[in-house]
């Protein structure tokens, strides 16, 4: 593992003195090998290594540390920071229905995250209001009515032949009819290129200007996590993101890539198929998990 | 690329660069810069055009160790199991596979072996009417082994010449349900011999360096024979599969770039090679 390695680097004397920037250096090599092996960005690494010496170079090697150590714990400090903010709940309106509009690319958890939510603001104590605004995918709809009945929490739906903008626009007057004060819309999977359908969800966003979009994002996304946010971020300003699967063993590097690059914060984790398997965002968790 | 002149240590450094980006991954990015640096020297080539064709060469002789040519086995039925990791595309591929087969003139019959996600029979059945093909299902919950076994008993029964059987999405890392996945794939083997099977494992081209650990474990609970690369119609250059085929030989035999049945396209190694530099 990275600690290892950078041991069998620096050596093993402890509280020698300042980090030369040898030692910084040398370091910095196999950060930079462990961050690309977990999926973050090669850009967002430079940046990253680059932070990093600026802030290791010259710094007194505390007594009880190994360079080694001295340089991960700086690692893990500076990653931790970066993926960390104060943002990192669902902030509710000020006057109710808050309306939340998940979205992200095909399959990666945008569905079962919108119940998951539903799930967590009714223990919360609130009225939740799942809305069916995927008209595409194949039983779409039936699956979010499926996961609404085992939470027994109401799914709004028009069927599939009516527009996604119309069905958020009647679902928001739905929750006003039937005190619901949250509207959780569930949108299909669309590609970041998709023109036509990245121009529906701005449409949906004019017709009922959610309080919250949370761009909903696989842990095992690749390099391409960049140009994924980016793209949602620009066309919509995103509030959040939902990071999904974090059950498996991906390292989950598009989770430092998301956050450096857009600025927005990571607000969950989904860590389970179940409905009850959504949690806060914890960045030192994820830090470690990154630096594997 | 094309703008470097010399063949320097920078140019080799943007190699990787696009490699990487490609979610080639960091080892077999370096394997292959550095057989491309052997090649250069050994050859003494000092036209920078020529270094990007060598690359091409070289990933096109990874992706094509072994057949990209899907090969329906010659029992009756041919069996076809579609398995792969939760959202990777597995449902929405085998409504492609079946139009192929049905407009390649094979009767086909699909199998509902998602017993588990929430209204995943329901979404196959509608692929089936679609495309027009029978699909055997049992209740939520029952057990995908024994909806295998009967899907391949009403295949035989209504002589239909291609099986193909849907399952769960799955983490790879999740025990209990890779066994239970193992248990499937012994029935379906038990039924039409090894021969008889072609075990399709769907990769997302979104995915990163997790799709390698993806095709070793599930190449441990069956016998993967080939990867579905779904979703290329994105951004993402599934540089993944050059790792895949490079340490477990696993070719790729067919890419997903679309959500309607048509959007299957049988695996070019030549154009994905190529299209990394895009
Ligand atoms: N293990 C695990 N599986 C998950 C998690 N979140 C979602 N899934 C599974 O991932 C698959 C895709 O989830 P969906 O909710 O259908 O994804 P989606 O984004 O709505 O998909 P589209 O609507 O087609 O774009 C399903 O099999 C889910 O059960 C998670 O945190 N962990
Ligand atoms: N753009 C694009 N979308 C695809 C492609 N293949 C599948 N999808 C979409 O990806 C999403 C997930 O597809 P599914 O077929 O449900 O995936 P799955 O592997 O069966 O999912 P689970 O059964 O939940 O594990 C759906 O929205 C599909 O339409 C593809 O090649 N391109
Ligand atoms: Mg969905
Ligand atoms: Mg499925």
């Amino acid at each position: 593992n990275l600690a290892e390695k950078l041991q069998r680097t620096l050596g093993k004397l402890r509280g020698r003195g300042k980090l030369t920037e040898q030692d910084v250096k040398e370091a910095l090599r196999e950060v930079r090998l462990a961050l690309l092996e977990a999926d973050v960005n090669y850009k967002v690494v430079s940046e990253f290594t680059a932070r990093v010496r600026e802030r290791a170079v010259g710094q007194e090697v505390m007594a009880s540390l190994t360079p080694a150590h001295q340089v991960i714990k700086i690692v893990y400090e500076e990653l931790a920071e970066l993926m960390g903010g104060s943002r990192s709940k669902l902030e509710l309106a000020s006057r109710p229905p808050t309306i939340v509009m998940l979205a992200g690319l095909q399959g990666a958890g945008k569905t079962t995250s919108s119940a998951k939510l539903a799930n967590l603001l009714r223990k919360q104590g609130h009225r939740p209001l799942l809305v069916a605004a995927d008209v595409y995918r194949p039983a779409a709809i039936k699956q979010l009515q499926v996961l609404g009945d085992q939470l027994q929490i109401p799914v709004f739906s028009l069927g599939d032949q009516i527009s996604p903008v119309d069905i958020a626009k009647a679902a928001v007057e739905h929750a006003h009819r039937h005190a619901n004060d949250v509207v959780l819309l569930d949108t299909a999977g669309r590609l970041h290129v998709d023109e036509e359908l990245m121009a529906e969800l701005r449409a949906i966003d004019e017709a009922v200007s959610p309080h919250q979009i949370l761009l909903v994002v696989d842990a095992m996304t690749g390099q391409d996590a960049v140009n994924v946010a980016n793209s949602f971020n620009e066309s919509l300003d995103i509030d959040g993101i939902i990071l999904t699967k974090l059950d498996g063993d991906a390292r989950g590097g598009a989770a430092l890539s998301i956050k450096a690059v857009t600025g927005k914060p990571i607000k969950f984790a989904a860590t389970s198929e179940k409905l009850d398997g959504l949690e806060p965002f914890y960045p030192e968790r994820m830090a470690s998990r990154i630096l594997g | 690329l094309s703008s470097h002149k010399a063949i320097d240590e920078e140019l080799f450094e943007r190699l990787e660069e696009l490699l990487i980006q490609a979610d080639v991954g960091v080892d077999t990015t370096l394997r292959l810069v550095d057989d491309v640096k052997d090649e250069v020297r050994t050859k003494g080539i000092t036209d920078s055009s020529l270094v990007r064709p060598i690359l091409q060469t070289k990933i096109h002789e990874i992706l094509t160790t072994h057949s990209s040519v899907f090969e329906l086995p010659k029992t009756s039925p041919a069996v076809i199991l579609v398995v792969g990791v939760n959202g990777a595309g597995k449902t929405t591929t085998i409504g492609k596979l079946a139009h192929r087969f049905k407009s390649e003139g094979h009767k086909v019959i699909l199998g509902a072996g998602d017993t588990f996600r929430a209204a995943a029979i329901e979404q196959l059945e509608i692929w089936a009417e679609r495309v027009g093909v029978d699909i055997v299902k049992h209740q939520p919950g029952a057990d995908p082994a024994a909806v295998a076994y009967d899907a391949i008993q009403a295949g035989r029964a209504r002589q239909c010449d291609v099986v193909i059987i849907d399952t769960a999405g799955r983490l790879q890392t999740k025990t209990n349900l890779m066994r239970e996945l193992e248990k499937i794939g012994r029935v379906v083997e038990r039924e039409v011999g090894e021969e008889g099977a072609e075990v399709l494992l769907v990769v997302d081209a979104t995915t990163g360096q997790n799709a390698l650990s993806q095709a070793k474990l599930f190449s441990e609970a069956v016998d993967v024979s080939g990867l579905v690369l779904a979703k290329l119609d994105g951004t993402a250059k599934g540089g993944i599969i050059i790792a895949i085929a490079a340490e477990l030989e696993l070719p790729v035999k067919f890419i997903g770039i679309g959500e309607a049945y048509e959007d299957l396209r049988d695996f070019d190694a030549d154009e994905f090679a190529a299209a990394l530099f895009d």
